[in-house]
């Protein structure tokens, strides 16, 4: 025991960065657009805006790159700059809010990989507003990987025109790639599912594309979305007594869940003979068992539809119509169900059949599918996601795909949630929680229906037509 | 940013359990035995101890069970205690040795599963030597949470007659299964690799079964194997610059990385033009580029063979035949190469032929791939994994074998490394990292070129026979 230790979340990444998705060079400079895009979208949106980027990708050498990085987002406050950038596992994405991050590593991981490839620190230009006064403020930083925490080298003030984030990452040892890993095809999924964003990329030979907006309409913004009855754990209710400010454990429950109000803690307290107006801290565990037991057996109405924020079958249809051409598409947005914990999700996909549909191997064209979670697309671990099983866990012989390896078909699925209960911390594939894989296996055997009069359809017309 | 908030690793775990494997109800219980039962094997060995465990699964109602594990290793302090079960990135596994933990989560991780399912504290006898007295504590814990630490509700001294850990945790939502992806399959699997082991395991039915030592022998201690000049990065050179006590550049270098003499240093002195006596803090990022630059154009022997401990090719066949009785076996077990950050590993592996080799679906045989890292099975995620995938990326038709997916074949894999690149938190998969994948296709030629030779003179045998 004189060699045990305590690491820090940055100490532990630091020696684990694959788990971050940093292995291999081309999918490293992916994450990093990965997590890059992610908070932009993640911040505008939030603060009611249309989002729109601009990166440039300057090539000082091979596997050597400078990647600047502006978006238009209400910028971050100078206090918590390097909160946001040299902590991991911190960040305002913690809540029962629909949103692509959720684990408050995305940014620091790209600085990590920065500095342990280069040594150079981070550069950023943060423009902001403090009670509605407009400020700016560049900071130079670096990682103390030790201590999970941000050291500030250099910090100015300086003239914004507007907010927004401007990142200057040096990185070594990571490779552009046109190719399906690479960040260009990345850019180019998320547009799909993103036609409200604008991004504007400069590659490293120059060329300068400029990735339109599709559409005007700022999407919903999503609102909380209380943990169910439904699911919800006798842990989540003992968890929630022991950090809230609630004086009774009544209105705990009815501001803590979803479809809880006054007349059900009523029922509950009648049924369960428990004493529902005690102090959040005096329930005891058996009684949370109770409660969530007595849960289970009552009728609650499904999860609220407003707080998740779908695609929407017309868009994605539009998205897959606009990238693919194909001879058929066809969307569906499921009703929101869900998972472990109560927590709810949304799955919606599409199929596409024909046209620039499925992936060229070789000189066939096979089934390719185009995983998405809260419309951030997920290149990367497909074997071993739940999208990917449920998928392939229906037979589509029975809906007249022969062989899905030789079939011009594109499927794309999106997963919303509060919550994507996703397998490591790299967020590239998704678990295998029952109720998510019912859900894909529901969503694929409708759209696979949908194909499959399509095809009967147009056979009989083809048949019609030699007569 | 009012929102904004810094999470302890147990916080962000309580809410993705599913990145410590505890994914679905069968999983969950097999990834406790594996945690477990690695700390044992662990501890037994590293006290030069023939590991022997004692496990006790009780039943109390569907899927409800009393776990009780108690192992013969040295123990753990009182003092350290709490950290070991209740802090997560909190262990002693952090060096550069091979040994089956490596991130200080494994047990802290089953404490928080068994607090979330029941809400039962965790009970631990621990019996230690202390200035070589043996002392026996018993502690009843819980985990605090929010703050990544233990809360002791109950401890006092007690008479153990001889030093280890019992531990006595509850579980729900969890399933025993005799399935392949069941506690009884792990501990079979365990039992290949740990010949030198003994686990007595009294199952739900009361059952007990004995899996014997198969040798007697102990194995080597793993011993320290620094980092290799080829592949260590600018980025280690500066963190240990900055975190060592060394007073000159030099002393870290010789007393650092592995095949680092005074000679060398001098070399690399002259080359560089960099003073490598000054004091490690003053060493340049550029500088340190240098010198790692250099290293890459310097001939250095391969790493030493000493430091890690496969389990050998004798082991591996007789592990095999031992519990497949095939036909043919034949294992190989490689010389170390590194892996990027000049971490030394090994590969090895074994071929099975006939008998009860590869694994029955439907009627029909297929291969079956066994994967181990440090001697561990690893028995999810086999999609994702590097083994699967470097396997799996040989031409077996070449070898002899026409289909793969009815063949009679088991082919077993251990890597052994001081710091195993797994893709997640979970420990089910390793990282694609190119040396790895080189590694176990190299590994898996070879072996497949043996099975041929045996293949070919079967047939050439029953070709002479019907003469
Ligand atoms: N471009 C940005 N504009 C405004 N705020 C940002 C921006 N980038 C990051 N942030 C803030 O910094 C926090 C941390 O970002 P980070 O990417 O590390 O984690 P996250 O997005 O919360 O989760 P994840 O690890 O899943 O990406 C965010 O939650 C957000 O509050
Ligand atoms: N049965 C045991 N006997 C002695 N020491 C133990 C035992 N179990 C755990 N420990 C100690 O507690 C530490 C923490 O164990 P834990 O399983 O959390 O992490 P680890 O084994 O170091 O890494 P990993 O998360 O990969 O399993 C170990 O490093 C070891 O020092
Ligand atoms: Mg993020
Ligand atoms: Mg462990």
């Amino acid at each position: 025991f004189e060699e045990f230790q305590e690491l820090t979340a940055s100490e532990f990444f630091r020696k684990n960065k694959q788990m971050l998705g940093f292995s291999g060079k081309i999918r490293s400079l992916t994450i990093v657009f990965h997590e890059l895009i992610t908070n932009s979208f993640d911040a505008a949106e939030e603060a009611g805006m249309l989002p729109e980027i601009k990166i440039d990708l300057k090539r000082l050498d091979k596997d050597h790159y400078i990647l600047r990085h502006t978006d238009n987002g209400p910028g971050i406050p100078e206090n918590f700059v390097t909160k946001v950038f040299c902590t991991m596992f911190a960040g305002s994405k913690f809540r029962n809010i629909q949103s692509r991050g959720q684990q408050g590593l995305g940014c620091s991981g790209c600085v990590l990989l920065s500095q342990m490839t280069t040594g150079k620190p981070a550069k950023i230009i943060s423009g902001y507003k403090e009670k509605g006064e407009l400020k700016g403020v560049q900071m130079t930083l670096k990682m103390d990987v030790k201590k999970n925490q941000g050291l500030v080298l250099d910090k100015k003030v300086v003239e914004v025109k507007h907010t927004g984030v401007c990142l200057e990452l040096h990185f070594k040892d990571v490779s552009y790639s046109l190719s399906e890993q690479g960040a260009f095809e990345y850019i180019r999924r998320t547009m799909i599912a993103n036609p409200h964003a604008k991004i504007v990329f400069r590659d490293p030979t120059g060329h300068k594309y400029i990735f339109k907006r599709a559409s005007d309409v700022i999407p919903p913004l999503p609102k909380e979305v209380l943990p169910h009855p439904r699911g919800v754990t006798a842990d989540d209710l003992i968890f929630m007594a022991k950090h809230t400010d609630k004086r009774r454990f009544r209105s705990l429950l009815t501001s803590s869940l979803s479809r809880m109000s006054t007349k059900r803690v009523n029922e509950i307290q009648k049924l369960t003979g428990i004493d529902l107006n005690k102090r959040p801290k005096d329930m005891k565990w058996e009684e949370a068992e109770q409660i969530v037991d007595l849960f289970a057996k009552m009728d609650f109405m499904a999860p609220p539809t407003s707080g998740l924020i779908p695609i929407g079958e017309a868009q994605i249809e539009k998205g897959i119509v606009g990238i693919l051409n194909p001879e058929f598409v066809s969307a569906i947005s499921r009703k929101p169900v869900t998972y472990r914990g109560g927590v709810a999700f949304i799955i919606e996909a599409g199929i596409a059949y024909g046209g620039d549909s499925g992936r060229m191997v070789g000189d066939q064209r096979k089934a390719e599918i185009m995983r998405f979670a809260n419309r951030v697309p997920l290149t990367f671990d497909q074997g071993s996601c739940a999208i990917t099983e449920g998928l392939k866990s229906i037979d589509w012989k029975r809906y007249g795909i022969r062989d899905m390896e030789s079939a011009p078909i594109t499927i794309f699925v999106n997963i919303v949630s509060t919550q994507v209960p996703y397998l490591s911390t790299g967020k590239q594939s998704v678990a295998p929680e029952p109720e998510i894989l019912h859900e894909v296996r529901q969503t694929a055997m409708t759209v696979a229906r949908k194909l499959q009069k399509y095809l009967r359809a147009k056979k009989a017309e083809k048949e019609e037509a030699m007569r």
